[in-house]
This record gives C-alpha cells, structure tokens and sequence, in this order.
C-alpha cells in the first residue's frame, strides 16, 4: 500500500480571479506531485489539494508570497485511512 | 466473512470489490423476479462490469440510469449505490411513488463503473481515481474516464498529458469502462434519464459541461434541479448548489452527462455527494447511510419527474 504519511489537504480560498489563476499555475508544477481533491474554480469556491510531505513547504510559502488565504483541512492523510480500514476491519469481524 | 443476505449486510460500513459483487448476487437470488445482472463489458484488467436490472416486466421500457463510482476513490458513492439497490427492493410495492416508477420504467443501476481502479484503492493507492490502462510511450497509467466521452472530447477541459489526473485518454470511448456504457445505452435506445454520481463538493449539475451554450431544456433541468435539491436538503439539511457543469464549477469536456444528453437523453444529472467535516474523499463511514438516504430523495424527484414527463 501507498503511504501518504504527513501529506496534508490545504483548504485554499482564493479571494479573487487572479488569485484563483495563482492556484492554477501550482497545478502545472509537476514536481510537487500536487493532487487537487476540488479544482480552482471561481473566486470563493475552496480549492482542497493534497500536498505530500516534502512539497509542504514550498506550497504554503507560494501561497503566502501571493497573500492566498489557506488552512490545513487534513493534518495527516495517513491517519485517517488507518482510521478507515480499521473501522472496516472492525465492521467485517462484527 | 461473507453477508449471509441482503439484511444482514453491513451498509455502514466500506466493502472491496468482491463484497460489493457478492451483494449483487445475493440480492438477485433474493429477488429473481425484479432484479438481474448484466454483464456489459470487461475492464482493462478484465475484471466484469456489472449492471443491476430492476424490472418488473414489458420489453425494452423507457428506463432511468445511474451509475456510481466512476472515480474510483469515491468511495460514498459505490457504498451509496450499494443502499440504492437495497432500497429499490424494499420499497416496490411499499412506496407508492416509486411503485409507480417501477411499474413503468426499468431502472438500471451500475454500482462499481470503474473496477480496476477501486480494486487499485483497496489494494495499493486508497487515493486512485482514473481507470488502470496503459498508455504507450508514457510511465503514467489510467485515463479520467470522466473526461473520455464523445462529448466535447479534446476541447479545452481535459488534460492531454498521461500523468495528469484529468488525462482525457489518446480517444474518445479509449477506456473499456466508457465504451461498455455507451454500447449499451446505445443499443438499448430507450433511456429516459442519465444520472452519474461523483462525490465531493454538494453539487447536482447538468450539462453542458464543454461549452457554456446552455442546453436547449434549461429551464426545465433547473427547475427539476431546484426540486430535486430541496427534497435531499429536507432530510438533514444538506445544502447543495446546482447548475450547469460550466457555469457552476469549471469547463470540463468529454464528460459524461454531456454525451448522455446529446444523445437525446433530457434528464441527464450528475451529483457531488456529501463533504462533511472537511474529510473530502475520505468521509467516515458513519455517513454513508445518511448520505444515500438524502440523495435518494433527489433521485426521486428526477425520476418521478421523468414518468410524469414522457418524451
């Protein structure tokens, strides 16, 4: 199984156009190995991405550097898939 | 540990691939005479692609489409559809709206659209969303099967690169998973409605998703829309937005409710289930019933519209 230890989910909220069009460009850095849960859309709408641990940092620093407003929706990933397969396991042995 | 029968199946609970097709089986012997599946096609990975029939007989009547899963990762969907089919048995002859429906139209039900890639979720990559085909000349695996329709296929909306998530395939119907679909809704030639269920954001939309000329019923889809969100907000107050693809979230080309309606299928929908407590693709467990329960509402209301609306 992959392991998504320390990836966290930013809740981003662009507050105008051209802030939504900064959160693209994040879009096409591929070496962040960014993964968008919910796309940038419209200005208000929150953009959720999945940031992988060694990106964290640069990501949080590009979104601050543009005044991005952000908070951490999911501090670790990982947790809650653990989370949920014990839950399943747990529902299996019921 | 293997459901003894329908009743004793856990819904509140997430299931691999085989659980959810153990399921179908049992529900079909339990129910021979409402209840068949087919087998519409194999995936890349030659997995089947099943389609629950509800029928309570007449030959090739109009009928009503819904899929789920066909991203793999979302998981509230396939565990939803999981409920619809069970709640579909309970309540003909029960419910006397949806006696109704079933005594007129067929209801054909694809719980798990995109195998490959939830077994790829149970089993590898939990956070796995495309299909699992192989793409030459690329490392990158797996096509959006959501952007692979004839529909669009190509504008702006998709991604041209392999490893991108919204990878529109190297054509349209590429992806066994799509062209299974189209074949047999094509062949069937008599859908009245089109619903595809996706989860997260608390959303319903119609089409057009690749062009913002709206679609020539728009003001009937919203209005049904409007409708079909106030009956799933009246369970526990789940709020929903609704719209066209384009105008409500982004351009998205290839997609599904757009091939759907351009094949002349007017009540074409497409659903973002629950986003409860900031846990995006990951919604606990706990929610899986409440969240098929109040969407079952809304796809009451679309097709019970579609029965008092013949075209």
């Amino acid at each position: 199984n992959e392991d998504f230890v320390g990836h966290q989910v930013l809740r981003i909220t662009a507050g105008d156009q051209a802030q939504v069009d900064k959160v693209k460009e994040l879009q096409d850095l591929e070496h962040l190995q960014l993964d968008f849960w919910r796309d940038p859309a419209q200005a208000g709408s929150p953009i959720d991405v999945r940031v992988p641990f060694p990106s964290i940092q640069s990501v949080k620093i590009f979104l601050e550097a543009h005044d991005i407003s952000y908070k951490v929706m999911i501090e670790d990933v990982q947790l809650l898939l653990e989370e949920e397969q014990a839950q399943m396991s747990a529902a299996r042995a019921r | 540990v293997r459901a003894q029968s329908t009743s004793t199946f856990n819904y509140a609970t997430y299931h691999t691939l085989e659980e959810i097709y153990d399921f179908m089986d049992l529900l079909v012997a339990e129910n021979p005479q409402l209840v068949s599946k087919i087998q519409i096609g194999n995936t890349f990975e030659d997995r089947p692609i099943y389609v629950l029939k509800f029928s309570t007989g007449g030959d090739n009547r109009p009928a009503i489409w819904i899929d789920t899963g066909i991203h793999s990762r979302e998981w509230v969907t396939q565990a939803s559809g999981v409920w619809f089919a069970k709640k579909i048995t309970e309540d003909y002859g029960q419910d006397p709206t949806f006696t109704a429906i079933l005594d007129n139209m067929d209801i054909y039900l694809e719980i798990v659209t995109n195998p490959d890639g939830f077994a790829f979720t149970h089993s590898t990559n939990r956070m796995w969303r495309k299909t699992r085909s192989r793409t030459p000349g690329s490392l990158c695996i797996g096509v959006d099967p959501n952007r692979n329709w004839d529909a669009g296929f190509g504008q702006p909306g998709a991604s041209s690169n392999p490893c991108s998530e919204t990878y529109r395939g190297k054509s349209a119907n590429s992806e066994a998973e799509v062209k299974s679909i189209v074949d047999f809704v094509q062949d069937h030639g008599n859908f009245k409605a089109f619903i595809s269920i996706h989860s997260y954001s608390q959303l319903l939309l119609y089409p057009y998703g690749y062009t913002a000329d709206p679609v020539p019923d728009k003001e009937e889809l919203d209005q049904l829309a409007k409708s079909a969100v106030n009956a799933l907000s009246s369970l526990y107050g789940t709020k929903y937005k609704y719209g066209s693809i384009i105008k409500t979230i982004y351009q998205a080309s290839g997609g599904t409710i757009d091939w759907s309606y351009n094949q002349g299928i007017k009540y074409s929908f497409t659903f973002e289930l629950r986003d409860t407590g900031f846990r995006g693709f990951l919604l606990p467990a706990s929610q899986i019933i409440p969240t098929a329960q109040e969407t079952w509402l809304a796809l009451l209301t679309i097709m019970e519209h579609t029965l008092n609306h013949p075209y």
